[in-house]
């Protein structure tokens, strides 16, 4: 699974997902990636792109649960997605991670395994790229 | 006022750095500086956030490390089902696809849902069709198969089990997923 958040100039939030979905999986298996709220989600306050276990992400709607922590619970980014995927998702079996961006253009890239190919950068700065939990 | 910014990920798993040899962490090092480094420069170009998600992911479609697109993981049957999704957070429109087989970019799919559909997630034979009416490149099945995929579905298989695909290795050891 692959996915890009972003915040533009004028402050535009988006998000994008794509997915071959789970190797040696029956045919016609979808997972949370094409479902807006569960693999992939934007507002005016956040944007998410998921990675995981699919059937769970589907089942707590998980980008849209860091949305709705934010704007109904008061959460801060950082808040919302740490108890998105470090609780709720494991409390279900699953495992994966997300990455994140709010209006402020705060970035989160949380995940509960072992490591998450992931890489974030503003707009005239060195990119950062990571691998592992200790990169 | 806060700065453009961006973000990607091509997957999470069992990514281990003692399983990884150096030239495989090389290879999924510098894929994601250049597609990154690329959304950075649209950002600061002025380009929308809606177009550069698009634009990395369907990059990152092309990179055959990753599971989407070019080098994504196989069904039991040894055929590839991609899903795509892009929403708008100004405007909460959204556009998907699932189960396609030889839209070459699902994400450009996806896209065209979000701008040129009434509807919001299409599947099939049905997403096939919209996306060949909108002109979008299309593709063998097997255009999106790498040697590394196709043994991890032998694997999988042997062992009669279902994988994430970074839990199933691409390049590097059997666990890694997405």
């Amino acid at each position: 699974t692959v996915g890009a958040v972003a915040r533009d100039s004028a402050g535009g939030l988006a998000a994008a997902t794509s997915t071959g979905g789970i190797t040696n999986k029956q045919a016609g298996r979808v997972g949370d990636s094409p479902l807006p709220g569960a693999g992939c989600y934007a507002s005016a306050g956040v944007a998410v792109s998921c990675t995981g276990s699919g059937e769970v992400f589907m089942r707590l709607l998980a980008a849209y649960d860091v949305a709705a922590l934010m704007e109904y619970g008061g959460l801060s980014l950082a808040q919302a997605t740490q108890k998105v995927i470090m609780e709720k998702i494991p409390e279900l079996g699953g495992s994966g991670g997300l990455i994140a961006v709010d209006a402020a253009g705060n970035l989160a890239l949380p995940f509960n395994s072992e490591g998450m190919y992931r890489a974030y950068g503003v707009a005239g700065e060195q990119p950062v790229v990571a691998i592992y939990r200790e990169d | 006022m806060a700065k453009a910014t961006i973000a990607i990920h091509g997957g999470a798993g069992a990514i281990a750095r003692a399983s990884m040899n150096a030239g495989d962490e090389q290879r999924y090092r510098q894929a994601l500086s250049l597609i990154v480094a690329d959304a950075q420069s649209r950002l600061a170009a002025g380009q929308s956030a809606l177009d550069v998600v698009t634009e990395a992911v369907r990059q990152l479609e092309e990179c055959p490390l990753f599971n989407a697109g070019r080098g994504a993981v196989l069904t039991h049957q040894g055929q590839h089902e991609l899903d795509a999704c892009v929403m708008d957070g100004s405007t909460r429109a959204a556009g998907a696809v699932a189960g396609v087989t030889r839209v070459r970019n699902p994400v450009l799919a996806a896209r065209a849902v979000l701008e040129n559909s009434p509807h919001v997630l299409l599947i099939g034979e049905g997403a096939e069709s919209f996306a060949e009416a909108q002109g979008l490149e299309r593709v063998e099945n097997h255009f999106f198969t790498t040697p590394q995929r196709r043994a991890q579905l032998e694997r999988a298989i042997a062992d009669n089990q279902m994988r994430l695909d970074h839990d199933a290795g691409s390049l590097s050891p059997d666990r890694k997923f997405g």
